[in-house]
């Protein structure tokens, strides 16, 4: 289970404060995963008391604005552009709001880290970096199927370089698996598309795997190397943007894609994690 | 069949609850703590084989504080998860503060039916009385966390006797709040806390502190809303 406690002595609206956490959890605590079972009592728990905050400083506070309306461009009056209700957006707009957003994340996602560094019997810290052309949700959930890679992760644990089980691992994430005419718009996930790298926690080098569907030459040894390290990070490319071909392109098609990035972070899978959960109960 | 039953490892947490070297880096020795809130700890001994740990922690605000929480999305929530959100679904709307967090490790009170949700209402009820304001007519302005195994009863009454204790113990220290990381604690092998000071650009001379404490070690793919 992970229970989770932030105090913070900022003056926060409450709505405010459920807004921050709530975002700031999507990349910690949400991207993190040590053997895949979900909790039944996973809790993360912020308060906010305005002890430091000078007695004339108001509350941090974001704007919420309702999607169901927009401001007419021309008579600047508001205009009701969908009757089918949504969920009200938050705007984050306020330089002490965003400061705030700021801080949170990157202070959830080090406690977050800490979390995997303790995994039960891990050896090693992993950061999955997945990278899109097309979507965030396809990177997160990508990044997700890798790190609950039971074989992937006794994979890393062996420090062995087994490319083929990351690959494995993208090839049935739910949603590129499932892909239909109805199902997620990530079917263009392609084998002949994606690259796999490892980057060393020291800065050196990063050692590619598989560059664009085709299988380089490893350097076993420096693969050895990179696996020896407590730290490693595991890069993926997708590169699942639309295919465009020459004579699309010599009508004026544009190629440019904005990438969209999810970080997981995992740890290996040892033969500790069976000896502390084969009798926990007991 | 060859059936080998040396091949079955137990496992036993360090007697001394010692943290291994390797970790050793992970445990700050010092800290900037947010002003007006206090942590403390005592020992309940909720799981019988603990009998000497603290394995209650209360977290709390000298004065009313917003609060905010995001919980697991599993179907089979805890008692401390629905009386929790419940709480603070009730507060928040009505405009009223917290003023903290208890926390018991050893057990989950995770599948447990209705004497698991009166379990945790009374936890936080019995926390609120710590500070004179216990009010039956309003939901309790304390969270309640729990964490262990899943499907046992809370010994609810070791963990009643024990909440005075905690707040009784209550701290501002780096000590206080490495212990309340402790307590929380269950198959982790180091505590896990952090601190930071920050400034926002409408007040750039005032610091602002923040702190966090965190467990978990197993059983763990968050997903949380």
């Amino acid at each position: 289970t992970l229970l989770g406690i932030v105090c913070t002595d900022a003056k926060i609206t409450p709505s405010a404060l459920d807004t921050f956490l709530r975002r700031a959890n999507r990349k910690s605590f949400n991207c993190i995963s040590i053997d895949g079972d979900t909790s039944t009592n996973d809790t993360v728990s912020i308060f906010a008391n305005g002890a430091a905050a000078p007695d004339s400083a108001a509350p941090i506070d974001v704007e919420v604005s309702d999607p169901s309306t927009s401001v007419s461009p021309t008579s600047g009056s508001p205009t009701r552009v969908s009757s089918k209700p949504q969920r009200p957006r938050t705007t984050i707009l306020h330089p002490d709001a965003q400061a705030f957003d700021i801080v949170l994340t990157k202070f959830m996602q080090d406690l977050a880290q800490l979390v995997v560094r303790d995994g039960e019997g891990a050896t090693k810290f992993v950061t999955i970096r997945v990278r899109s052309d097309k979507s965030l949700i396809t990177a997160h959930r990508v990044a997700e199927s890798i790190a609950k890679s039971s074989l992937v992760k006794t994979a890393l644990y062996g420090k062995d370089a087994n490319w083929g089980r990351i690959l494995c691992a993208i090839g049935y994430t739910p949603g590129i698996m499932d892909a239909g005419p109805r199902g997620l718009s990530i079917d263009q996930v392609l084998p002949e598309r994606t690259s796999v790298s490892f980057i060393p926690a020291d800065g050196s080098a990063p050692l590619h795997l598989l560059v664009q569907g085709e299988p380089q030459q490893v350097d076993e040894t420096r693969a050895k190397e990179i696996l020896e390290m407590e730290d490693l990070e595991i890069l993926v490319r997708l590169e699942d943007g639309p295919v465009v071909g020459e004579a699309a392109l010599k009508r004026g098609a544009r190629v440019g894609t904005m990438t969209k990035e999810a970080v997981y972070w995992t740890c290996d899978l040892s033969h500790e994690y069976v000896t502390i959960n084969g009798d926990y109960r007991t | 069949f060859h059936t080998d039953l040396q091949q079955i490892r137990h496992y036993s947490a360090p007697g001394d609850r010692s943290i291994p070297a390797a970790k050793q880096k992970y445990v700050p020795t010092s800290g900037t703590y947010p002003k007006g809130f206090q942590a403390g700890t005592a020992h309940a001994g909720v799981k019988a084989s603990n009998t000497k740990y603290d394995d209650i922690t209360m977290v709390v605000s000298d004065r009313p504080a917003a609060a905010a929480a995001v919980f697991t999305r599993n179907v089979f929530k805890a008692a401390p998860v629905v009386v929790s959100r419940a709480s603070l679904s009730a507060r928040n709307r009505a405009g009223q503060g917290f003023r903290g967090v208890v926390v018991n490790s050893g057990c989950a009170n995770a599948v447990t039916g209705k004497v698991g949700l009166e379990h945790a209402a009374l936890m936080a009820r019995e926390t609120d009385k710590c500070f004179d304001s216990e009010d039956p007519s309003e939901p309790p302005q304390t969270l309640v966390m729990s964490t262990g195994v899943i499907g046992q009863i809370l010994p609810i009454s070791k963990i009643t006797d024990a909440i005075p204790k905690a707040h009784a113990a209550l701290g501002d220290s780096h000590d206080h709040w490495l212990n309340a990381a402790k307590a929380i604690c269950t198959t982790d092998t180091f505590p896990k806390l952090l601190t930071r000071t920050f400034t926002l650009p409408s007040h750039p001379e005032t610091e602002y502190r923040i702190a966090g404490t965190t467990k978990g070690a197993g059983m763990i793919h968050p997903n949380m809303a």
